[in-house]
């Protein structure tokens, strides 16, 4: 099949088979249906210009360009159907890859990305890696892009100057439906375009920002890997703020899991 | 004795976003892993009092420090195990209990001692290297509480004893 899908109760996701990425999100339960284009790109770092000799690094994002690039135009795939999991493995580069699952119940879909270590065979002072959702959804221009609503904005950077700390969720909606991403971390976010959503996840750059670090961000023990997971949302705009509240609690305070070998141990009730 | 002063301070320390998004120098990363290692010793302790005291029953507890990285010698090691899982949030959650084990079949039992359904799955990642298996199941946890699952190996018989059991069926 040119089609492949995995699907709960609740949520189906599309995947593209020849190019291994997701293709559509339905919530069956409020028949909606999302096509969304999903994928890891890159901004290259700037190590400074004729306009600013400001480079990019440990605390200044200035990408170089605004057109990123893509990590990879498709993804190699598996995937896994038992009656507790369905998951996609998507395998976009050497060091770049991500997991799609639903289990029974679940009202979301859950990305695990793994992205690292980044080869360094890049142009420029190295990459800025994020993940994209690509949707149909107009707006005006992508969520506060450009604007502030009391005073004129000159904005000399257009990609940096409309990021934004993403601390637990950020959503792009069209007034009928939402797409909401639960994050497991504070992250680097933006709408850059209508229907469109980032969240940064690496970097790692060859220059310095001048900012008293005075080292570039060029790790190379065991957190030049990174693995985190985003919680992706489809709903009815009505509908969407109960349920990204209930989600990030859960992720917030999640279940903690302990361990003890052999029978039942002999704990107090009390 | 124990102590969590140590490792509350380490964290104090380390809501600064030079640890939390890693925009400090090589020296200073060093030092927060060094403060936290500092205060991770003393709280073992505590945590081993606290649970010493929970189970009438003084014992040497060891502590895992490999869960960040999907290592976990008593799920994988261990032909049957307990798996406790603590819910901090004030409603009923079911969770999905993900941990790595060695290739087999398990059981699973719930605290009232009924087998759950469980599955395990070969992660796709690990094709061509060295296998990695994850048992998953479906747990539930009260509200501000706690469920204790057991889960025991399944002995998985050899070929030759699979097909002796096979042949004496038949003849039946």
């Amino acid at each position: 099949s040119h089609v492949l899908s995995i699907e709960n109760e609740y949520i189906r996701a599309t995947f593209n088979s020849d190019t291994g990425l997701l293709m559509m999100i339905e919530n069956m339960e409020q028949t909606l249906s999302l096509p969304v284009k999903q994928g890891f790109f890159w901004y290259s770092a700037n190590i400074g210009d004729e306009e600013s000799s400001q480079a990019s690094g440990a605390y200044i994002f200035r990408p170089k360009h605004s057109k990123p690039m893509p990590v990879s135009r498709w993804a190699e795939i598996h995937l896994v159907k038992t009656a507790l999991v369905q998951e996609v493995h998507q395998n976009f580069s050497s060091w770049c890859s991500q997991v799609i699952r639903l289990y029974p119940g679940q009202r979301h879909l859950e990305l695990e990305w793994m992205v690292g270590p980044i080869p360094m065979q890049y142009w420029g002072a190295g990459p800025v890696v994020f993940r994209r959702l690509t949707t149909r959804f107009r707006g005006e221009g992508g969520h506060q892009h450009d604007y502030r609503p009391t005073w004129k904005l000159n904005q000399t950077e257009p990609v940096a100057g409309n990021y934004y700390p993403v601390n637990t969720r950020i959503y792009i909606s069209d007034g009928h439906m939402q797409l909401t991403v639960v994050t497991d971390r504070s992250q680097g976010g933006s709408s850059l375009k209508d229907g469109s959503l980032e969240l940064m996840v690496h970097r790692r750059l060859l220059a310095d920002d001048g900012r008293g670090v005075e080292e570039a961000l060029i790790e190379s023990g065991a957190a030049s890997t990174v693995r985190g997971r985003h919680f992706v949302l489809l709903s009815s705009v009505s509908d969407a703020a109960a349920r990204h509240r209930l989600l990030a609690e859960e992720v917030v305070l999640a279940p903690q899991v302990v361990l003890a070998q052999g029978g039942s141990p002999y704990y107090s009730w009390a | 004795s124990g102590d969590s002063a140590p490792l509350n301070e380490a964290m104090a320390v380390l809501q600064h976003h030079d640890a939390v998004t890693g925009t400090a120098r090589q020296n200073v990363v060093d030092d927060y892993a060094r403060q936290l290692a500092a205060g991770w010793g003393p709280c073992e302790v505590l945590v081993s009092n606290a649970l010493a005291q929970l189970s009438y029953n003084k014992q040497n507890f060891s502590f895992c420090r490999e869960l960040n990285i999907s290592i976990c010698p008593v799920s994988q090691k261990s032909e049957n195990f307990q798996v406790t899982i603590y819910n901090p949030l004030g409603r009923k959650v079911k969770h999905m209990v993900r941990l790595p084990v060695s290739e087999g079949i398990f059981f699973v039992k719930d605290p009232h001692g009924k087998t759950v359904p469980s599955n395990v799955v070969m992660l796709p990642s690990s094709y061509g290297k060295t296998s990695r298996w994850d048992l998953l199941f479906s747990a539930s946890v009260p509200a501000l509480g706690f469920s204790m699952y057991s889960v025991a190996k399944v002995t998985v018989r050899t070929p030759q004893a699979s097909s002796l059991s096979g042949k004496s069926r038949k003849s039946r």
